[in-house]
């Protein structure tokens, strides 16, 4: 379905329940998102490599709400083969090891069954993005805390372009990002949650990308306060 | 995995099975 016809008109904001949060809200069930997070970078001229969306939820109502994973969705870099010139020094070995085990072990885990032999695509390198992507699922944002957190409490996107301006963010999580090779970070908050783009490609603010997550993620922000 | 939320199991598995399906279905550094 192309996204205008796919979005209902302007649903009033809403937040899920922990634990289950996307039962809640009937326009965003997970394939509807993945969907629109697939739709936002494949099409797009830049080169994304990931897409998230970070679900806003009450653990009750005398907290703040909780931004924790809603879906993602992971394309990768063009350019995998620059690791290929690069010297395989001996942390690297290690850090593979590591990455190469988790993810052996997560596939055997989700398939039911034991994993092995050389020719297992776990045994291929897990690249930074790659793994960025993956312990990403295991994080959540206090609302005003972190980069989509601050994004959801300011209400306004917060789009971040370059390592030095990563690296010197006082959001760990950009910092994180820039550790694995992103050169690019935004996130987006819309009315029950922050959508967050990362790239390592130099991408600049684009409103172009803003209209695109406007209308598939039907936001009521102000695109001006960024 | 079996305790993780449904939301993210979900994307684990895709991701997991993208992952296999790219490396699987590509000549390596082309």
């Amino acid at each position: 379905p192309t996204p205008r016809s796919s979005v209902s008109p302007a649903p009033a904001p809403v937040t899920g329940i922990a634990g289950d949060p996307l039962k809640s809200m009937p326009y965003f069930n997970q394939e509807s998102l993945q969907q629109r997070l697939q739709t936002l970078i494949d099409g797009a001229r830049e080169g994304w490599t990931y897409a998230i969306f970070w679900q806003s939820s009450v653990v009750d109502f005398a907290s703040p709400s909780v931004l924790g994973w809603g879906d993602g969705y992971y394309k990768g870099e063009e350019d995998k083969n620059k690791r290929k010139t690069a010297s395989f020094s001996p942390d690297f070995i290690t850090e593979q090891a590591h990455r190469k085990k988790v993810l052996r072990e997560l596939n055997s885990l989700i398939s039911g069954t034991q994993t092995g032999g050389e020719n297992d695509a776990v045994d291929e390198e897990v690249t930074d993005t790659e793994w960025f992507f993956l312990i990403s699922m295991t994080q959540s944002f206090v609302n005003g805390s972190g980069l989509p957190g601050l994004a959801m409490y300011s209400s306004s996107p917060i789009w971040v372009t370059g390592t030095e301006r990563l690296a010197a963010s006082h959001c760990e999580r950009a910092r994180q990002a820039q550790g694995f090779g992103l050169q690019t970070i935004v996130c987006i908050p819309s009315a029950n949650g922050v959508v967050e783009l990362g790239s390592t490609e130099l991408i600049f603010q684009t409103a172009d990308l803003m209209n695109k997550v406007k209308v598939l993620f039907n936001f009521n922000i102000d695109m001006g306060a960024t | 995995v079996a305790d993780l939320p449904i939301a993210r199991r979900n994307s684990l598995t895709r991701f997991l099975e993208k992952r296999k399906d790219r490396i699987t279905s590509t000549a390596p550094y082309q």
